[in-house]
């Protein structure tokens, strides 16, 4: 099946998200 | 498939598997046996989204206590190198300087949450060890003996670390770490 891939990048921009709080 | 406990919420970024976050203690004055092992361990908790992720790490100190341990590993994976998932398994061992554990815990954990390890369902988890002179982190997975994956994990490692070319990483089966005690010592495998 599909795979979810996520690069360093986008995790760490996701740590500032609101719903990461 | 694993029955997943926890579902990502409305919004959230969902992960390939759910991770359980675990908080061990080292008490240096009592030998280590699978019993104090057991009883020095506690789970925080279980995240599946990369949002739920963030909002357990921002709440864990990390890197301020020596002689603790922290364990981010697949949902449903126990800790003990005689559980059924980590039979034949074994880890990547790095020794680290004081001062450099957070952050390369950060990028292996990151790593793992991505998927950037292309090792299908090998990898297991992942535990960063302070101790006093020196940190130890390690990245478990299921096939000791699959030397394509154990050979793709230690170049993941090198690459999301950067990892200095003379960094000594070394390979530990758990069977050599059931037979001698130690999951640090003695280690079979140099590279």
């Amino acid at each position: 099946g599909t795979r979810i891939i996520y690069d360093r990048k986008f995790l760490l921009d996701c740590r500032n998200s609101p719903l990461a709080r | 498939s694993r029955r997943k406990t926890v579902c990502p919420a409305a919004g959230e970024h969902p992960l390939q598997y759910n991770y359980t976050f675990w908080y061990s203690r080292r008490t240096p004055s009592r030998p280590a046996s699978s019993q104090s092992y057991e009883q020095n361990i506690r789970q925080i908790g279980t995240v599946a989204s990369v949002d739920q992720f963030w909002r357990f790490y921002h709440l864990i100190r990390q890197g301020d206590l020596s002689g603790h341990s922290d364990h981010l590993f697949k949902e449903g994976i126990k800790l003990h190198v005689g559980d059924e998932s980590n039979r034949s398994g074994g880890k990547w061992i790095i020794r680290l300087r004081k001062g450099l554990a957070s952050r390369f815990w950060e990028n292996i954990i990151l790593a793992m949450l991505g998927e950037q390890f292309m090792v299908g369902e090998e990898i297991c988890g992942a535990v960063v060890s302070i101790r006093f002179q020196e940190d130890i982190l390690s990245i478990w997975n299921r096939t000791s003996n699959d030397q394509m994956t154990t050979s793709r994990i230690r170049d993941t490692l090198r690459r999301v670390l950067n990892l200095p070319t003379n960094t000594i990483m070394e390979y530990k089966t758990h069977n050599d770490s059931l037979r001698d005690n130690s999951s640090f010592r003695n280690t079979k495998i140099s590279l």
